[in-house]
């Protein structure tokens, strides 16, 4: 594995979006197919959210009630589960986000412009999320986000953090030396990108620290797998 | 787990008093809470619909100060302070903000595919 990886740098990361308070829990799982779906065609497109919030009423089977439903909010597998039930995703361009979930379904079979092959769930061992997102691209993860309400930068590696989780997210990379100053060390760290647009924390981004699955963030890791298509 | 407003009743370590202070805020960060207000409506376009609207803002505001503060002293390798949510209190930015579905603690789906796994040497 390389000491340090960010998919930014290789071309498989759409811009930083903006889901203003409509978090579908789509946003990772658009995000992890974005990459897939670079890896697989060459190229990178920046997938509807939009289809998700309409569309994508999947339920966890084993939660009774507990189904994706619009801006409150889902699970990144079961978005999965739906991409692929419905054949995949259309471009954001062609089904663009409005940031509520008043609208119908306005899902065009005819415009898909990326499906999913398969997805899976990785274990919870560091290693084998860094193999994973190095060799299948961003992973979607879920995080417990009580220090991001208040995040501006640096490497977030609070000395007590939740593990419940609360908000999906794609990790996008990471880095061996992160400035650790009470610590008097160099900390390893997580880089992830978020749905809260540009002017949060690092240009959209957080670093989170590794290595004892802070704030849960290694609890919950998917990959995902795109088919090539061909879109219109 | 934790309680849902865990980050207020987590034991905080003691750290050293200078140690990770953030660059935006100062030691009390209650100190130009009005001015930090006026910044932070200006910066992220907030207004209010009325006088009492406003000022329930400002008192969140306020707390998410202080919670800042003390996010920075628990997190110290961060920065943390005023961001586009510090008008929010904690359930709202968990209602609005936040999107990940279901009450329980999230588990891996049992009937999910796990990826194989990899070489991670050499």
């Amino acid at each position: 594995l390389p000491e340090d990886f960010d998919w930014r740098d290789h071309g498989a990361v759409t811009e930083v979006k903006n889901q203003g308070s409509c978090d579908h829990a789509g946003v990772q799982c658009t995000g992890a197919l974005e990459g897939a779906n670079y890896l697989a065609t060459g190229n990178l497109v920046s997938l509807s959210e939009q289809q998700l919030v309409d569309c994508d009423h999947e339920c966890d089977p084993e939660e009774a009630g507990a189904c994706d439903s619009g801006c409150n909010g889902g699970l990144m597998n079961s978005a999965f589960e739906y991409t692929l039930k419905a054949g995949g995703l259309m471009k954001e361009k062609d089904y663009p986000y409005t940031g509520t979930d008043r609208g119908t379904c306005k899902f065009d079979k005819s415009k898909i412009a990326a499906s999913v092959s398969n997805f899976s769930v990785v274990s919870l061992d560091e290693d084998q999320i860094a193999a994973n997102l190095v060799k299948n691209g961003p992973l979607a993860v879920a995080i417990n986000a009580v220090f991001m309400q208040t995040y501006v930068g640096g490497v977030s590696c609070p000395y007590i953090c939740s593990k419940r989780l609360d908000h999906g997210v794609l990790l996008v990379g990471y880095g061996s030396a992160g400035y650790a100053p009470v610590r008097m060390k160099e900390k390893p760290y997580w880089i992830i990108k978020n749905s809260w647009g540009e002017s949060w924390g690092e240009s959209g981004f957080y670093k989170i620290c590794r290595g004892r699955n802070i704030c849960g963030v290694d609890s919950m890791v998917s990959t995902v797998a795109a088919v090539q298509t061909t879109s219109q | 787990s934790l309680p849902e407003n865990s980050d207020d009743a987590l034991i905080r370590q003691v750290v050293d008093a200078d140690a990770g202070v953030s660059e935006t805020l100062s030691d009390d960060p209650l100190l130009g809470a009005e001015h930090h207000f006026t910044l932070f409506k200006k910066k992220y376009g907030k207004s209010y619909a009325n006088q009492e609207e406003h000022n329930f803002r400002f008192k969140v505001f306020q707390k998410n100060l202080k919670r800042a503060r003390r996010h920075q002293r628990m997190d110290p390798s961060a920065i943390h302070g005023v961001t586009q949510f510090s008008d929010l209190t904690r359930s709202e930015f968990k209602r609005t903000v936040l999107g990940l579905r279901g009450s329980r603690r999230l588990r891996l789906p049992t009937d999910a595919n796990t990826a194989p796994i990899l070489p991670t040497e050499g």
